[in-house]
């Protein structure tokens, strides 16, 4: 790198020019948040706060949109109403050291949205937890090695289901312990449902899961608080 | 692309002068995504006795031009500065082909002042 190309990278917060080796689709949150700031008006494009992501109401200026790198945990034995084991893991270990984590929202998306399908009105069981230790082989944590985070119920109607996972990100980064999470889909309990269709077909409408991400915002100080110092100047 | 593009009316005057950055120019097309390149304007220009008041002058300028013209060799003239600049975004991939949106202030050149 040439020292202009190398101080402007740095005054960019870039200590080194990324090469992406297979870059994928841009999310479509990211990019409409850039499309708005992009399309703001002129006369109040200063009033525009860089460091605060109005969008999700939380300060930063860095966000980024993980994809998941876990896999899916398939057990010998088919377990009763299971659809669905997932580990999931986002490698969070290239957010920089002078970044503050202020916000991380899970996303769990579906192919499609299942207003019309036959599986409507199908509850199912959804639950998260946070993997503490790792277990051999992958196999399923134990129970006493992960705890539980989210246990709701749903209907598959909407495409995507939102969590909000920041107290577990700033977990993973304080102790240096990202050992990811499990996810399990479940139906829901419903004898009649399962008597009638047979676990597999009602897991089907499970199977168009299509993936999981994770949106974490940060701040940089080091962008962040001099720019406001040198406002206040 | 530092090429001097007056704006409407050739002055010599403190002003933004436009200033075109082209990202692939310096070579970062393959990680950036958007934008391609963004108006960054500079600026350029006099402050001359007196300073009028679209020259966004802080008092000190009206003063230290005051001084220049009485004493031209032992006082300059006040700079042609930026007083009001605007954040841009920028969207890139990372080393890990993560997808990045960051919010980088005061990257475009809005108003300049004495």
């Amino acid at each position: 790198l040439s020292l202009q190309e190398s101080l402007l990278l740095k005054s960019l917060g870039l200590s080194t020019k990324p090469s992406p080796k297979t870059p994928g689709p841009v999310p479509s949150v990211l990019w409409r948040i850039f499309q708005k700031r992009k399309t703001l008006p002129s006369t109040n494009k200063d009033l525009a706060d860089a460091c605060r992501v109005e969008e999700f109401n939380v300060p930063g200026n860095i966000i980024r949109v993980f994809a998941d790198q876990g896999h899916f945990i398939h057990n010998g034995q088919p377990q009763r109403l299971l659809c669905l084991q997932k580990r999931l893991y986002f490698n969070l270990s290239v957010l920089e050291e002078g970044e503050h984590l202020t916000m991380a929202q899970l996303e769990i998306k579906f192919s499609h949205n299942s207003y019309h399908t036959s599986s409507q009105g199908q509850v199912f069981e959804l639950r998260l937890y946070q993997t503490s230790q790792m277990s051999l082989r992958g196999m399923p944590s134990h129970e006493h090695s992960r705890k539980l985070l989210v246990e709701q119920s749903f209907a598959r109607l909407h495409k995507s289901l939102l969590f909000n996972l920041s107290g577990v990100a700033k977990d993973w980064r304080a102790y240096s312990r990202n050992l990811g999470l499990i996810l399990e889909i479940s139906v829901s309990d419903g004898a009649s449902a399962v008597a009638s269709g047979g676990l597999q077909s009602l897991c089907a409408s499970i199977d168009s899961f299509l993936d999981t991400s994770l949106l974490v915002v940060t701040l940089s100080q080091q962008q962040c608080k001099a720019s406001r110092r040198r406002r206040r100047r | 692309r530092s090429a001097y593009y007056p704006l409407v009316t050739p002055s010599n005057l403190c002003k933004p002068r436009r200033l075109y950055i082209s990202f692939s120019d310096v070579g970062w097309e393959n990680w950036i995504i958007a934008p391609q390149g963004y108006m960054a304007n500079y600026c350029l220009g006099e402050c001359p006795f007196p300073l009028t008041a679209e020259l966004n002058s802080t008092n000190h300028a009206i003063l230290q031009t005051m001084v220049h013209s009485l004493d031209p060799e032992g006082t300059p003239q006040p700079c042609c500065v930026p007083v009001r600049l605007s954040p841009i975004s920028i969207l890139y991939y990372d080393n890990d082909d993560n997808v990045v949106l960051r919010h980088y202030e005061d990257m475009v050149v809005d108003e300049c002042g004495c």
